[in-house]
């Protein structure tokens, strides 16, 4: 389960 | 980037849009929360401060950038170019009912302890819940302007198409947040009252009026 990376959306 | 978030995103800022040419052209914010917007201005400064440390994509950065303005813009026009037509009486929501919960969930839970980590956790958590002023507003003067109903639409609208969206990256990028995912839900659920009475009554043609 790939979580949080860095925050891609709006 | 998926055809549901980039419906939600188009449908955020077409929200963002109607409201700040409704304020302008009519030159009135009456029936407008002014604390609703306050706290989108909020949400969004909050939750963009790696604007110019965390390239995504041009598209990103724009929309960004538009998002900030047109929130500051907008609680320019209410709170002063507009002041005389500010709806104050009715806009009574106490909002540090919200900001001072959400800050203090948004420290207890969240995906890393980090400042720019801690901020983002209380954009999404104060999203989900900034748009009950303005509920609370209708639900006071028991009616709205049209183009009103059409700006909660949108935004109510942004964050259902959020869910697909997630839904979407889960099975195909296995893509999962529940933090953004249980906030969405909280926030779209939020609106089911008001989508009921927008698809019953405004699409039917009628004003939007609550038995008050």
């Amino acid at each position: 389960m790939v979580q949080w990376s860095s925050h891609d959306e709006l | 980037m998926n055809i549901f978030r980039l419906a939600g995103d188009l449908s955020h800022l077409a929200a963002i849009i109607v409201l700040l040419l409704k304020i302008w052209k009519t030159r009135s914010c009456a029936g407008i929360s002014g604390k609703s917007q306050i706290l989108f201005a909020l949400v969004f400064t909050t939750r963009y401060l790696d604007l110019f440390t965390n390239f995504i994509s041009p598209y990103n950065t724009v929309m960004k950038m538009i998002y900030l303005g047109c929130a500051y813009a907008t609680v320019y026009l209410i709170y002063m170019k507009f002041k005389a037509t500010y709806d104050g009486n009715h806009d009574t929501f106490r909002a540090e009912f919200l900001v001072v919960p959400v800050g203090g969930l948004a420290f207890l839970v969240n995906h890393e302890f980090s400042p720019l980590e801690i901020l983002w956790t209380f954009s999404i958590y104060l999203e989900s819940v900034a748009i009950l002023p303005q509920l609370f507003m209708i639900s006071k003067t028991g009616e709205a302007e049209t183009i009103t109903t059409h700006y909660l639409f949108a935004l109510g609208m942004y964050r259902a198409l959020y869910l697909i969206n997630w839904i979407w990256r889960y099975y195909f990028e296995n893509f999962f947040d529940l933090i953004a995912i249980v906030a969405g839900c909280v926030q779209t659920i939020l609106y089911c009252d008001f989508f009921y009475l927008y698809i019953t009554k405004v699409l039917q043609g009628k004003k939007l009026s609550l038995p008050a």
